[in-house]
């Protein structure tokens, strides 16, 4: 464990818990894609399977609870209990375009062609662009409250910090995963334009708004 | 599976 992994999983942590409170306060899921909240469970249910093969750590296991149970509220939330919040008009990105090409690509580069490792390369994939539902309602809608925006400016950052562990696991413990590598990139690629307006517009004050 | 410790991410 090295301070940016730490950093990572605490930055990711905190989102979670930021949505979580947000729709819980505001009795609302306004503004939220219900579909990358699917996605976002689907990437922990895949990847946490190891919950019941492997111990690494307590602080792993309550880890991967956490983001099992927080994102399992959260969907409940959206779906069930403030259903009638839900903007589904607007959340209408094709999520068949992300599971299809992460299926067929966890399929063929993975490391290891098992059942574990296969769900494994697929959430990793997925991870790094489960984000895109939730983005393609927000250039939709062309704003987002300024707290969906501290959301997603966590959201985002966690990878971020993932590869400045990864970039210091390769030069101090000479190890490196190329898919987690790759994702990591992607992921935090899909962000750039968002951080670039959650700089300029939102620790400004301003709501952030997209340029018409 | 052995590439995956407790150092990688979550």
């Amino acid at each position: 464990m090295n301070v940016f992994r730490l950093a990572g999983d605490l930055a990711h942590v905190f989102a979670i818990i930021i949505l979580l409170l947000k729709i819980w306060k505001t009795r609302s899921c306004a503004g939220i894609s219900g579909k990358s909240q699917v996605l976002f469970a689907l990437v922990y249910l895949t990847r946490y399977l190891d919950l019941f093969t492997t111990y690494v750590s307590l602080y792993n296991s309550v880890m991967k609870v956490i983001f099992l149970a927080s994102s399992g509220a959260t969907v409940y939330l959206m779906y069930v209990k403030f259903k009638a919040t839900y903007d589904h008009n607007h959340d209408s990105f094709r999520v068949e375009f992300l599971l299809v090409p992460c299926v067929l690509l966890s399929l063929l580069i993975n490391h290891d062609f098992t059942v574990m490792e296969v769900l494994w390369t697929f959430s990793i994939y997925l991870e790094s662009v489960a984000i895109l539902p939730q983005l393609f309602m927000v250039s939709k809608t062309g704003e987002a409250e300024s707290i969906t925006s501290h959301y997603l400016f966590a959201l985002g950052s966690y990878r971020a910090l993932y590869l400045l562990n990864w970039i210091y696991r390769y030069f101090v413990e000479s190890h490196y995963d190329l898919i987690a590598i790759f994702a990591g990139v992607v992921q935090t690629i899909l962000y750039c334009d968002f951080f670039y307006l959650y700089i300029t517009k939102v620790l400004k004050g301003k709501r952030l708004q997209l340029p018409a | 599976t052995a590439q995956h410790d407790e150092h990688d991410e979550l």
